[in-house]
């Protein structure tokens, strides 16, 4: 899939 | 949480003794600098209300933290100045820099998460150099910098586990400049279980 990253860390 | 505890330290050790001496403001701006530019996504992705809580935290005690050591009229004069010459602007430098150079994808936002993880792995040398040259470290700055280091060195932990349990697991950025972060705090852990096993008193080697 292409799903977009987002970045879930902190 | 051992990120939490630590900067509930840094607050209790201002609030309690009125006093900044052995902390390095220079290490506090740039955290100010790094949780700044890092959530930018604050206001494009939405993860959980604990993640969104967690970054308002950070820049909020961050902010707080460089306002007391810069304005306020007790704390302030017992800030170190003359101990905390480090060269910080070269960091910022060396992280934009590399940020433009090494990131996931050419855009203003994730140019500066690329910054934030860079500067982030290198913000503790100028506290780290500091505590170096004041030889004692008073005992709340001495948990303060150990929380600091291990919330990064459980981080490491949790990508381990993350990656034998995720369908697709790529933050190599963020998994290097985090084993980098760990890194410079191993001669600190070194000292600081000496002084913990030895029931003393944390002291580095000038």
């Amino acid at each position: 899939s292409s799903e977009e990253k987002v970045h879930d860390e902190l | 949480m051992t990120h939490l505890i630590s900067i509930l330290v840094l607050l209790l050790k201002i609030y309690a003794t009125k006093s900044c001496s052995g902390i390095s403001l220079k290490t506090q701006e740039l955290y100010a600098l790094v949780f700044l530019t890092r959530y930018l996504d604050l206001f494009t992705d939405f993860i959980s209300v604990y993640n969104t809580i967690m970054k308002l935290v950070f820049i909020a005690s961050s902010l707080a933290i460089v306002w007391c050591m810069r304005m306020h009229r007790v704390v302030k004069r017992s800030y170190d100045k003359n101990l905390d010459t480090f060269r910080h602007y070269f960091l910022i430098l060396g992280s934009l820099v590399l940020a433009l150079l090494v990131h996931e994808k050419f855009t203003i936002q994730e140019i500066f998460w690329a910054f934030s993880i860079y500067l982030e792995a290198l913000a503790i040398l100028p506290q780290l150099v500091l505590l170096q040259r004041s030889g004692n470290v008073d005992n709340l700055t001495g948990q303060y910098v150990f929380f600091l280091g291990a919330y990064r060195a459980f981080y490491i932990l949790n990508w381990i586990y993350r990656y034998f349990t995720e369908q697709r697991f790529s933050r190599w950025i963020a998994c290097v400049s985090g084993i980098v972060q760990t890194a410079l705090y191993a001669d600190f852990f070194y000292y600081y279980f000496i002084s913990w096993k030895n029931n003393a008193k944390l002291q580095l080697p000038s």
